[in-house]
């Protein structure tokens, strides 16, 4: 899934 | 997740884990750069600002407030705590940082990867991150001897982010569409910038010696 602006790192 | 992110997640959380153990137990912040402490919390201020507006995951937003709220309430320590803040190196800890947010944050306005008001305070932190470190290891320099466990914050803080390469070599290898350009070269020149301190604390470990970086 792509996140709302591809930010799923820390 | 892979292993490589939480390894580094992890080891991010053991430094400031450290840092604040050595606060804590010590009640003194000597050796301790105040102003890489505000550039950290700037960072994390900058970068989780889709702390409410994105559910990522549980693992995510916790860990997004364990690191805003350490990096505030360590800041708040060293400036205000009747104690601890007497321990502060002042007169060493020189280090204009404000030169490193201007240039990060129009670094930010010319390279992002969408012009918004999130994403261009995304890259500001990303680059900021980078160079967050220099007042600390201006400070160690300055302050000749390191405590240990001003030495070992200071190497899990430049472990975290090697350990995020490799996450990025491993995403780029297995996910089609994973390019995060901006983040690798930050995190590269980020965790080359400890190069040096890395070399210096191998030698220390290796002659089991105290921890000396050259003036």
């Amino acid at each position: 899934v792509e996140f709302s602006h591809g930010k799923d790192e820390l | 997740m892979n292993i490589f992110r939480l390894a580094g997640d992890m080891t991010h959380l053991i430094s400031v884990l450290v840092l604040l153990l050595k606060i804590y137990a010590t009640k003194s912040c000597s050796g301790i750069s105040l102003k890489t402490q505000e550039l950290y919390a700037m960072v994390f201020l900058a970068r989780y600002l889709d702390l409410f507006s994105d559910f990522i995951s549980l693992y995510n937003t916790v860990m997004k407030l364990v690191f805003i709220g350490s990096s505030l309430a360590i800041v708040w320590c060293m400036r205000y705590h009747r104690v601890v803040r007497r321990s502060y190196d002042r007169e060493l800890d020189t280090f204009r940082y404000w030169i490193l947010v201007g240039a990060c944050f129009t670094l930010a306005l010319v390279l992002h990867e969408k012009f918004s008001f999130q994403e261009v305070f995304w890259a500001f932190s990303i680059y900021l991150e980078a160079v967050a470190i220099l007042p600390q290891l201006v400070l160690l320099q300055r302050s000749g001897n390191v405590d240990n466990l001003t030495g070992q914050y200071v190497f899990f803080l430049g472990a975290y982010r090697a350990f995020y390469i490799l996450n990025w070599i491993y995403r780029y290898l297995t996910e089609p569409r994973f390019t995060r350009w901006i983040s690798c070269v930050s995190g590269l020149v980020q965790t080359a910038l400890y190069a040096d301190f890395f070399y210096y604390y191998f030698i220390s470990w290796k002659n089991n010696a105290k921890l000396q970086l050259p003036a």
